[in-house]
């Protein structure tokens, strides 16, 4: 199974992520 | 053998008429479900298989029907004797945490179903201080700016977004379930529903046989004026209004099939969701693949305000990362269910996608939904919406705050 977020958000938004990385609820994804 | 095949003689006799005509009829059938569905094509174009050999022998399997049988394989009760030595070889296998779990007593859960739905001890995902927090255990397989409508699957494949989501329709509705009725929508009510001997049809589908459009939609008839929506509504469904949009109108977008659950709809113009996008800000994906030992249940990510569903029945090919890089439109090609509403830098949506091992999505806050069923699945491309006005008529939908858990996958 996958979730697809797709949102809107300021173009200043930066993911704090890795591709292939492992990831749990909760954890941070972005900020602006 | 060798003699009878040799010595046989071939005698040939006329079939009787009735299978001819059954044959006939069978053909014409099948001939008039063709022309009807390339109709539905128009409206909404397909989404069509693409990708190599494996990706088309997987396709000619009957999945949503697999699926369904491991689901009711899953939910059988196991023995209480073999409850924790399975589920402990199937943690070890798939790298389940069973020291989080919320029951440590693995005879609890009465089956594999059940133990792969399993809660967690409150306290052990504690939610981050961040815009953006994953809703889920998995792992990102990607994530960046969507540039024209284009989702890209992975690198150098995208798929559209706007089949993703479902293209909005400029509709108006209303729920009759807050007693509020709209004296406008009110008029539009009498010309949508009639009621002969107590089947309801649309007048609009009417109107619109005359001009020579088609129609097919399903939908459940007006709710009465109380009640909420809060309250499980196992009413069936009932084939009533179908409406497309009037010819000669934009096919840039998919029309939706819409369910208009207690509300009523007037015409329709096909628009897409993020049309409200403003300049200063752009659009962003994430996608979060759920391995099978992963904790399945699904959160908020981030404090919004879900205005709607979209349900998009579809096949359930295994969306691991290895069908990711070989299968195109993977995302819109599976049943999913888009959830869409606004956050406070505008449009927010998150889109659960099934797969073969889990095609049941639970939505804790719409009891109505139901996926991976039997029946046959809408045309590709159309959804049934349901609206959670009711939630909160205040802010339009269901509020949720970040980390508060909105449903998950079940197993078939």
């Amino acid at each position: 199974s996958t979730i697809v977020l797709v949102f809107e958000a300021p173009k200043t938004f930066k993911f704090e992520l890795q591709a292939g990385q492992k990831i749990k609820v909760g954890e941070k994804m972005g900020n602006v | 053998l060798a003699n009878a095949w040799n010595n046989t003689p071939t005698k040939w006799y006329p079939l009787p008429v009735g299978i001819g005509a059954l044959l006939l009829a069978v053909i014409q059938f099948r001939k008039r479900k063709d022309i009807e569905e390339d109709d539905l094509s128009e409206m909404h174009p397909r989404v069509k298989l693409q990708g190599g050999w494996q990706v088309h022998v997987l396709g000619a399997l009957p999945l949503r029907n697999l699926s369904r049988l491991w689901g009711y394989l899953n939910s059988l009760e196991l023995p209480i004797w073999l409850r924790p030595t399975g589920f402990r070889v199937y943690a070890w296998f798939f790298g389940c945490n069973l020291d989080e779990i919320e029951h440590e007593d693995l005879t609890h859960y009465k089956s594999l179903g059940a133990f792969f739905y399993r809660k967690l001890k409150d306290g052990v995902r504690p939610i981050a201080t961040a815009d953006l927090v994953s809703p889920a255990d998995g792992t990102v397989l990607h994530f960046g700016v969507i540039e024209n409508h284009q989702v890209e699957q992975v690198k150098g494949l995208t798929y559209s977004l706007d089949a993703l989501l479902g293209s909005s329709s400029i509709q108006e509705s209303h729920n009759v379930e807050f007693g509020e009725r709209d004296p406008d929508l009110a008029a539009v009510d009498d010309h949508e529903f009639a009621n002969v001997n107590g089947i309801e049809y649309s007048l609009d589908r009417l109107i619109g046989q005359e001009k020579g459009q088609r129609a097919v939609s399903l939908s459940r008839p007006p709710a009465s004026d109380s009640g909420s929506s809060d309250e499980e509504d196992n009413t069936p469904l009932t084939p009533f209004d179908a409406s497309f949009p009037p010819s000669g109108s934009s096919t840039d977008d998919q029309a939706s099939v819409a369910l208009q659950m207690g509300t009523s709809s007037v015409r329709r113009m096909p628009q897409r969701v993020t049309a409200g996008v403003k300049k200063e800000n752009e659009l962003y994906f994430a996608v979060i693949y759920l391995a099978p030992g992963d904790y399945h249940r699904f959160h908020s990510p981030a404090p919004w305000v879900v205005e709607k569903r979209r349900h998009f029945a579809g096949e359930l090919f295994s969306v691991s990362p290895f069908m990711a890089k070989r299968l195109a439109n993977l995302f819109v090609l599976n049943e999913r269910v888009a959830l869409l509403g606004r956050w406070k830098y505008g449009f927010f949506g998150m889109v659960p996608v099934g797969a073969t091992n889990v095609g049941s999505i639970k939505i804790n806050f719409d009891k109505t939904l139901r996926t991976n069923l039997r029946r046959r699945p809408l045309p590709a491309g159309s959804y049934t919406e349901a609206r959670y006005t009711a939630a909160s008529p205040v802010l339009g939908g269901q509020p949720l705050r970040p980390g508060q858990e909105m449903g998950g996958f079940e197993l078939g």
